[in-house]
């Protein structure tokens, strides 16, 4: 453990609360893709089923739980308990599109051909474009709210952290990944612009709004 | 070669 990973770890948990709590204290998931959602369910799922077959630490397990758990939660909220407010109209990037690429990448380029590990590789590979029907339904509607703004931020901050602990881990342990980097690299890139309008807008207290 | 056991990372 290094401290980009912890402070990837926290921004990723910190993104997983601010949605949360967002939906919960406004009573609605307006401006929220229920897609991103469910895939990030799905990649939770798939890649934390190690949870009943390893044991890395107790710091490890929680943290898993968690963000299972969160994300559960955060599809219930979405489409069962604040449904009315859900924005379905916008929000229709088509995941089967993500989700089948990626199950097919995972087949063919893993590290070794078991249940498990194809599906870490698939979880790696979905959760690297999982953000893109948010960004999608940001996009047709021109704009977000401040605290989704930050949710997408502490969202995209968490994998970029991740990067510079893979670049840590390998100077200093000649530990590394290919398949988490590439797909880390990738995951970071598509928040790029999402980064430029949060820090030239959002932080200078502007509503982040697409140019027409 | 890193396998399903050596996933440390979240």
């Amino acid at each position: 453990m290094n401290i980009f990973r912890l402070l990837g770890d926290l921004s990723h948990l910190l993104a997983i609360i601010i949605l949360l709590l967002k939906i919960w204290k406004t009573r609605s998931c307006a401006g929220i893709s229920g897609k991103s959602q469910i895939l990030f369910s799905i990649v939770y799922t798939a890649r934390y089923l190690d949870l009943l077959t390893t044991f890395i630490s107790a710091y490890n397990t929680v943290m898993k739980l968690v963000f299972i758990v969160a994300s559960y939660a955060t599809v219930y909220l979405m489409y069962v308990r604040f449904k009315a407010t859900y924005d379905h109209n916008h929000d229709t990037f088509r995941i089967e599109f993500l989700l089948v690429p990626c199950l097919v990448l995972a087949f063919l380029i893993n590290h070794e051909f078991t249940v498990m590990e194809i599906l870490w590789t698939f979880s790696i590979y979905l959760e690297s474009v999982a953000i893109l029907p948010q960004l999608f339904l940001v996009s047709k509607t021109g704009e977000a709210e401040s605290i989704t703004s930050h949710y997408l931020f502490a969202l995209g901050s968490y994998r970029a952290l991740y990067l510079l602990n893979w670049v840590y881990r390998y100077v200093v342990e000649s530990h590394y990944e290919l398949i988490a980097i590439v797909a880390g690299v990738v995951q970071t890139v598509l928040y790029c612009d999402f980064f430029y309008l949060y820090i030239t807008k959002v932080l200078k207290g502007k509503k982040l709004q697409l140019p027409a | 070669e890193t396998l399903a056991e050596d996933h440390d990372e979240l």
